[in-house]
């Protein structure tokens, strides 16, 4: 199973 | 008061394309330096990032700096209603309630103006640095496309892989795989038909093909694409546009759960 983090969690974001 | 006016009014037509189906609104920030524009598709998945400067405008004035809320497809709508030979302008107050677009022909005998309701958007602004990638590569935008096209037909996934001896998309699923290679071009002629890779250390990541192919929406905008990949990093996908800026995507790697 593959997953993806938020975008703004590797740009300092929420 | 804020006025920018862009001759080849076809871009932001072409910019409208681009971003209307991934985000539903953007907030366009305009100040001294140009437009940008910054948002995150509704699953935070990937984000646009846009930057128009403003010596690329024929004409571009901004008294104060100014945060305009938008619904895209409002926009895409109007957008729509431009020719693609007009001269585009874009229009608004200090404190503004509504921007209003004005779509002239270009042997000025038709002029036309629409005026849109601006929104109040509350969003996240994320600092993006500039990093030094481990893999650049750059091809023909028409390209990329197709491969993501073709190879969407075969999972949900790209794994785009990067070597000295070239860039490597492969796709698997119920009904096969696909693989397509590019090599990096020997002798090009034209440089829009080279594909180039500057490479620290191999790389290999896997992408969502449902991003990659809204973000081949830009492919109007530019002959090359970029494609910048590293470890522990969003991929970055850029098209430039014109001699006044670029738009910028950025998707999060999948990875194992």
């Amino acid at each position: 199973k593959q997953k993806q983090r938020s975008i703004a969690s590797f740009f300092g974001g929420s | 008061m804020f006025e920018a006016r862009l001759a080849k009014g076809a871009i932001f037509k072409k910019i409208l394309e681009a971003v209307k189906d991934l985000l539903t609104e953007a907030s366009w920030d305009c100040g001294d330096m140009g437009i940008t524009l910054q948002a995150m598709d509704n699953a935070h998945v990937s984000l646009v990032s846009l930057n128009l400067r403003s010596d690329g405008f024929d004409k571009y004035r901004c008294d104060r700096n100014l945060t305009m809320g938008m619904n895209l497809g409002s926009m895409s709508k109007i957008l729509k209603c431009a020719g693609n030979d007009d001269i585009v302008t874009i229009r608004a107050q200090d404190n503004p309630d509504t921007v209003t677009f004005v779509f002239e022909s270009e042997n000025g005998e038709k002029q036309s103006d629409y005026e849109m309701k601006l929104m109040s958007l509350d969003l996240e602004h994320l600092q993006i640095p500039e990093t030094e990638y481990a893999c650049v590569v750059k091809m023909p935008a028409g390209e990329f496309a197709r491969i993501c096209r073709d190879l969407s037909q075969f999972g949900d996934s790209i794994v785009i892989s990067c070597s000295k001896q070239g860039v490597k998309f492969s796709a698997s699923g119920d009904i096969g795989s696909a693989n397509v290679k590019l090599a990096q071009s020997s002798n090009v002629d034209k440089e829009e038909e080279a594909v180039t890779i500057e490479m620290q250390e191999p790389v290999s990541f896997t992408y969502a093909c449902r991003y990659l192919n809204f973000f081949t929406k830009a492919t109007p905008l530019s002959a090359q694409v970029k494609l910048s990949m590293s470890p522990e990093y969003p991929l970055m996908v850029e098209y430039a546009i014109d001699d006044i800026g670029q738009i910028r995507y950025f998707l999060a790697p999948k990875i194992e759960d």
